[in-house]
């Protein structure tokens, strides 16, 4: 199984088009292995723990809001799992 | 579970369990739904479709979908609400007991089951299909990039290793192909509805192109009106109007062919949340989401059934 383990969900609040544009051109830096889940703004996306410092330097540097919304995706994953598991039992 | 009643649907299910509900929710109303395989995904699975119907011959339908994008498990969840809904609200209510008189209901709740599955037992977070493509180590083809409308245009990507890749050509998916031809074949579908999750969002056509549809204004108010109906249960805030606007820019979906082939009523949801879990939807918020979400469906199959075209 895919595990998620450091991954994080950044939710990234572009004040305008400029902004939006160049958060969009990360998504075609394919090597980020970045998962866009919504685009419209603000824009929500599952970024790698390996990709963790570049995406924020990149952010920071075009003083692009954001903030970690999900700061622990496979602990979601694993209660949601925990959750299944107890209401199948 | 036994039956449709002690199912529980405040839970997510596997694909086999979804599979047994439908199985069960047939069995239990042989005169009012019945089970169509219209195809098979990329790996063998079946692609079922529940028809409520109280008889009659090719009359007027609607079509709802859920579950093109595998990881959005509430879209599915809603789905096995809906049926039990219209199971056990046909007869007592008297605007969707008048529509079943009248029209068909097509419901087709895992469109994507190899992804499903395949988000259940090995990667949760998956949206794609699981077909392999040709010459690339990256599987799976986005199916809402993948009709032929603006295929292969801004907003969907020729490059596999991405999550809106619209595949070699359009309807090359077989989950795709299978409900244009059961669409193209039936031929008297009046209204097309398919849901995602989660941004909350009630849109019409178009996504590949600035050109309002023809019917803008209708589609419009009826949207206003569907998205107050959802909100008067508790509250939720939904945003209105085309894929463009409202959006992006994305090509290729399936709306959008549904109003080229002159299905006017042509609707795609954005269910729940507001991001705070994304994806991770917590399983004690699918019946209320698809509550109030079954109010918005109502408005527009209503609609649908009070204006013949």
């Amino acid at each position: 199984k895919e595990n998620f383990h450091g991954h994080q969900v950044f939710r990234i609040v572009p004040k305008d088009d400029v902004q939006l544009a160049l958060v969009r051109v990360m998504e075609d830096i394919l090597d980020l292995e970045l998962d866009f889940w919504r685009w419209v703004m603000p824009v929500d996306v599952r970024v790698p723990s390996h990709s963790l410092q570049v995406v924020k330097s990149y952010l920071e540097s075009h003083s692009i809001k954001y903030f970690a919304m999900i700061k622990d995706l496979q602990a979601l994953l694993d209660e949601e799992r925990r959750q299944m598991k107890s209401v199948a039992a | 579970a036994g039956n449709t009643d002690s199912f529980d649907y405040t839970n997510y299910h596997t694909l086999s369990e979804i599979y047994s509900f439908q199985d069960m929710l047939v069995a239990e109303n042989p005169k009012l739904v019945s089970k169509t395989v219209i195809g098979q995904s990329f790996e063998g699975r079946p692609l079922n479709v529940l028809k409520f119907s109280t008889g009659g011959s090719n009359r007027p339908a609607i079509w709802i979908d859920t579950g093109i994008h595998a990881r959005e498990w509430v879209t599915q969840a809603s789905g096995i609400v809906f049926a039990q809904k219209i199971v056990t609200e046909y007869g007592t209510d008297s605007a969707l007991t008048e529509i079943l008189n009248g029209m068909d209901i097509f419901l087709e709740m895992v469109v994507n089951p190899d992804g499903y599955h395949f988000t259940h037992t090995n990667n949760r977070m998956w949206r794609k299909n699981r077909k392999q493509n040709q010459d690339s180590s990256c599987v799976g083809v986005d199916l809402n990039r993948n009709w032929n409308a603006g295929f292969g245009g801004r907003g969907s990507s020729n490059n596999p290793c991405t999550e809106i890749y619209h595949g070699t050509r359009a309807h090359s998916e077989p989950e795709v192909e299978s409900i244009v031809k059961f669409v193209e074949s039936h031929g008297n579908i009046k209204a097309f509805i398919s849901i995602h999750s989660y941004s909350q969002m009630l849109l019409y056509p178009y996504g590949y192109t600035r050109k309002p549809a023809k019917d803008q204004a209708e589609l419009d108010q009826v949207a206003q009106k569907a998205v107050t109906a959802l909100a008067s249960l508790y509250g939720t805030s939904f945003r209105y109007g085309s894929i463009i606007k409202t959006i992006y820019q994305s090509s290729g979906g399936s709306i959008d062919w549904t109003y080229n082939r002159g299905i006017k009523y042509s609707y795609t949801f954005e269910l729940r949340d507001t991001g705070h879990f994304g994806f991770i939807l917590p399983a004690n918020q699918i019946v209320p989401t698809a509550n109030e979400t079954w109010l918005a469906l109502k408005v527009i199959m209503d609609h649908t059934f009070k204006n013949p075209y």
